[in-house]
């Protein structure tokens, strides 16, 4: 038995609609622990992992480990339907073949649940190692949102470099070349407007503009975004998800030429 | 231009 009452339930709607276009059908794995999901892209060439811990939850029961398989664009489309300020609870039984969602406004005058069929997934967990990187970059997600959408428009690959000037994202295509540099800003009145670098060293590696466009779905989650980097690693690009957990975003990196 | 490397260059499947 599994029955999850999130009351932020704008979160989980948020959730979804920045999952869906990346990933097709996912397993979300429920633990005593929390609710979770891993899952690629079918290039595997990007991954998603979710965390919402079971201590954001109103109220969290889950009897023993279950996974979920669903499609997430048909659990978007359910989780649509949940206005923003609604109650949304996750429930389902240990051998049932459906997941129900209902949503409950924040005055209880209106009440709805939504079944879905569940689906199996045959899907490849990755051991992800801990890495160290060489450069952690906190900036508004607003702000690098804006960046992946303007250097879309001019070319295909991202080069983020960092040093201690500040951060930079280089892109060229047909009809030109453009350069945007951050530099570290604290912005001690405004915290969600900072800029923070860390960098043990300086790196720079080129990404797919078309992922880093997809991860930037999940901008209304969180101000900030945290992007960190080694040299022929996978970059991590992260929002918070309140206090609840995070969605990582995973991208390999493009072949040098 | 340039190719594109795949997860499983890095990460280990499970």
């Amino acid at each position: 038995m599994l029955e999850l009452r999130l009351v932020q339930g704008g979160l989980l709607k948020k959730v979804l609609e920045s999952l869906k276009d990346l990933v097709n059908d996912a397993n979300f794995d429920c633990s005593a622990s929390g609710f979770s999901l891993q899952a690629m892209d079918s290039s595997h060439v990007a991954l998603v992992a979710l965390l919402l811990r079971s201590e954001g939850f109103e109220h969290y029961r889950c009897d023993r480990n279950l996974s979920l398989g669903m499609n997430l664009n048909n659990m978007a489309k359910m989780l649509k339907c949940a206005a923003n300020d609604d109650i949304v609870t996750i429930k389902a039984d240990d051998a049932s073949d459906s997941v129900t969602f209902m949503f409950e406004s924040p005055n209880q005058d209106k009440i709805a649940d939504f079944e879905m069929k569940l689906m199996d997934i045959d899907s490849e967990h990755l051991g992800i190692p801990e890495a160290e990187f060489q450069a952690i970059v906190r900036m508004p997600s607003a702000e690098f949102a804006r960046i992946c959408k303007d250097l879309s428009t001019i070319g295909d690959t991202v080069v983020i470099s960092v040093t201690k000037e500040g951060v930079k994202f280089s892109t060229r295509g047909d009809i030109g070349t453009a350069n945007i540099v951050c530099r570290q800003n604290p912005s001690i009145d405004k915290p969600e407007e900072a800029t923070i670098i860390e960098m043990e060293e300086p790196v720079s590696l080129t990404f797919a503009l078309r992922y880093m466009n997809s991860f930037t779905k999940a901008t209304p989650l969180a101000n900030q975004v945290t992007i960190s980097l080694s040299a022929d690693l996978p970059v991590v690009v992260e929002y918070r998800v309140a206090e609840m957990g995070y969605i990582r975003f995973y991208l390999a990196p493009k072949i040098e030429e | 231009g340039g190719g594109q490397y795949s997860l499983g260059k890095f990460f280990l499947f499970g």
